[in-house]
């Protein structure tokens, strides 16, 4: 069948004068082929029915419930089921915690990217940057990618069209770029650092080593993972080793503009427990926003 | 899986986990496990050794696909032009590419047809000097089309062998950007009779279900011949080439193991399979 997952799911149980438990593991049958399907990881996505189940049995066979105002209302079984998925998948995203942490204003607060390799980092250092001028900040862009060929370039290219500075010295070691670049930064009265790293597996033991020498040199306010949202069942080992190696305070989904259902958003934050800030949705540098459950949970149920 | 058990629900619930972890994808991965519980139940498979054998020969059926040529055949010269969604290797696996050709001592013409990614250009740049091969470029900003024209145009001049025309990344869903990609295509049509005579989509191993359709598309647009699997380094698997195999009969013809030069490996099914149940 076509329509698989949540819009089966909902019509099996429309319309119905009651719901057996029976019909309810059918429906979460639908819902687990669905989130699969959208990329969550296994085990989350078995966590997730799980706790839909124990939810759905005791709630919707009843098909009257308590609304916010506490009053009981009737409901259709299969309205109160796709509420139940819906809900519970918002509160596993959740809470909602798209601050970033910020030093005093006459002190220089850090950003740090961290990331697989293409995820997108370059590009939302600019569009963050573009985003605390706004804000009336004053970013400074450190180009500590030293291997990617053209990677300063690049960087250099998105500072120009942005309007802030970026510093890199060539020859010098990404930690010392980092505290290079903090002293730039107080030297041009800027008040944030925004930190481009390489990107990089999780595994690479070196390569680790190396953002946890950038860590322990600058201290950064903020470490951030970039995640490409069309990132598959990986994405929780790899969530879940560079937050064991150099602990993340959040993480950003880029390139929802595409396709993709992001199921990654899910499974990272179940996994690691630290919320989504941002998502990227495009290549220009106004292309970033601040993260909302519902709009994705939608996307993931599908 | 413990070798000599029997093939229960149990094992079967541990083979569709580990199918499922390497992006195989649920349709795929559920005839999988059908096949071994049909297999089981008429007795034709008794140990979790025996299953796992069984899987592995047909996912290698599913993805041992013939290739027809790669970098050579066409023209010349060979008219290679490189497609993918952003970020999946492309101007990486053309650097690469490039060296192997230039090592057997071919000529090899690269085309910047990345015109609108802050310093693709550049990136493209260092490549050919790493493979030894001949850039031509255009401004930032310009018509892609204008820039595989050139180097097209070049390559019959100088008597090249190959020509690798990179293309910016671009997400499937945005039509005027597929648009702009099948015009790329006919423009090499125009410089040289026949070209591109090589379509290849590079595909990032760490990507979800999202994949099949992004192949889906840009075979839809631009026909692809083969396909580069990169970033098979990591710990993803890249079990969604074998739904693309399966659905698209596109073969993977070369796989990405690093970010240097001699990082490329010509696809290999017995050893991409035996990698997905390790
Ligand atoms: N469509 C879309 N493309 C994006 C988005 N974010 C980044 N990109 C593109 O993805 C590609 C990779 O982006 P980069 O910023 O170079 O990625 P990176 O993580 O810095 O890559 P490495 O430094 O090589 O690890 C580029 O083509 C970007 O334009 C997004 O939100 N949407
Ligand atoms: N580990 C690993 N990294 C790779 C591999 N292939 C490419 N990369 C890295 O992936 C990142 C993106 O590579 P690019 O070649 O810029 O990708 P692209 O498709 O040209 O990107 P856009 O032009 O921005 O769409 C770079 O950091 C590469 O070094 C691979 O096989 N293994
Ligand atoms: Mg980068
Ligand atoms: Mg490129």
């Amino acid at each position: 069948t076509v329509t698989k997952g949540f819009r089966a799911a909902k019509n099996r149980l429309a319309g119905k004068a009651e719901i057996t438990p029976e019909m309810v593991d059918e429906s979460l049958r639908d819902i687990r082929v669905s989130l699969l399907e959208a990329d969550v990881a296994f085990d989350v996505v078995k966590k997730f029915v799980a706790r839909v189940r124990e939810k759905a049995i005791g709630e919707v066979v009843q098909t009257t419930i308590t609304d916010k105002s506490g009053r009981k209302v009737k409901v259709s079984p299969g309205d109160h089921f796709v509420k139940i998925c819906h809900d519970e998948l918002e509160a596993l995203m959740g809470p909602v915690d798209t601050r970033l942490a910020f030093k005093p204003k006459n002190q220089v607060t850090g950003i740090m990217m961290v990331g697989l390799q293409g995820s997108g980092k370059t590009t939302t250092v600019g569009k963050l940057a573009t985003k605390l001028l706004k804000e009336g900040r004053r970013p400074l862009l450190v180009a500590a990618d030293i291997y990617r060929p053209a990677a300063v370039d690049q960087l250099k290219v998105l500072g120009q069209r942005v309007g802030v500075p970026v510093f890199h010295e060539p020859g010098v070691a990404p930690p010392d770029l980092a505290k290079k670049g903090y002293a730039q930064a107080r030297a041009q009265g800027c008040d944030v650092v925004i930190i481009d790293t390489a990107g990089r597996l999780a595994i690479d033991e070196e390569l680790m080593q190396e953002l946890e020498a950038i860590k322990k040199e600058v201290q950064p306010d903020n470490t951030l993972l970039v995640v490409d949202a069309m990132i598959g069942q990986d994405s929780v080992r790899t969530a879940a080793e560079f937050d064991r190696r150099i602990s993340i305070d959040g993480f950003i989904l880029t390139k929802l503009d595409g396709d993709a259902r992001g199921g990654a958003a899910l499974s990272i934050k179940e996994v690691t427990g630290k919320p989504i800030k941002f998502l990227g949705m495009g290549e220009s540098m106004d292309r970033l926003e601040e993260f909302r459950p519902d709009g994705l949970a939608g996307r993931i149920l599908g | 899986f413990g070798s000599s058990r029997d093939v229960d629900e149990s094992v079967l619930a541990e083979l569709e986990e580990t199918l499922f972890t390497a992006d195989i994808g649920v349709r795929t991965a559920a005839s999988l496990v059908d096949l071994a519980r049909e297999k089981a139940k008429k007795n034709e498979l008794r140990t979790a050794d025996g299953m796992k054998q069984l899987i592995r020969r047909e996912i290698e059926r599913i993805v041992d696909l013939p290739v027809t040529n790669t970098l050579e055949g066409g023209g010349p010269p060979h008219v290679v032009m490189v497609v993918g969604v952003n970020g999946a290797g492309k101007t990486t696996t053309i650097g690469k590419l490039a060296a192997k050709l230039t090592a057997q001592g071919k000529k090899v013409i690269l085309a910047a047809g990345d015109t609108f990614r802050a310093a693709a250009t550049e990136q493209l740049d260092v490549w050919a000097d790493r493979a030894h091969a001949e850039l031509v470029k255009g401004p930032e900003g310009g018509d892609p089309g204008a820039v595989v024209f050139e180097a097209a145009k070049k390559a019959k001049e100088q008597n090249a062998a190959v020509v690798i025309a990179d293309t910016a990344g671009r997400l499937h869903t945005r039509a005027p950007l597929m648009e702009e990609l099948k015009k790329v295509k006919r423009v090499l049509g125009k410089a040289i009779p026949g070209a591109p005579h090589e379509v290849l989509l590079v595909v990032d191993a760490t990507m979800g279900q999202n994949a099949i359709q992004q192949a889906r598309q840009f075979h839809e647009a631009v026909g692809v011949t083969a396909i580069a699997l990169t970033k098979l380094d990591g710990t993803a698997k890249g079990g969604v080439i074998i739904g693309i195999a399966d659905e698209l009969k596109i073969p993977v013809v070369w796989v990405g193991v690093g970010e240097a030069v001699e990082d490329l490996r010509r696809f290999d099914p017995k050893e991409f399979v035996s990698a997905l149940f390790d």
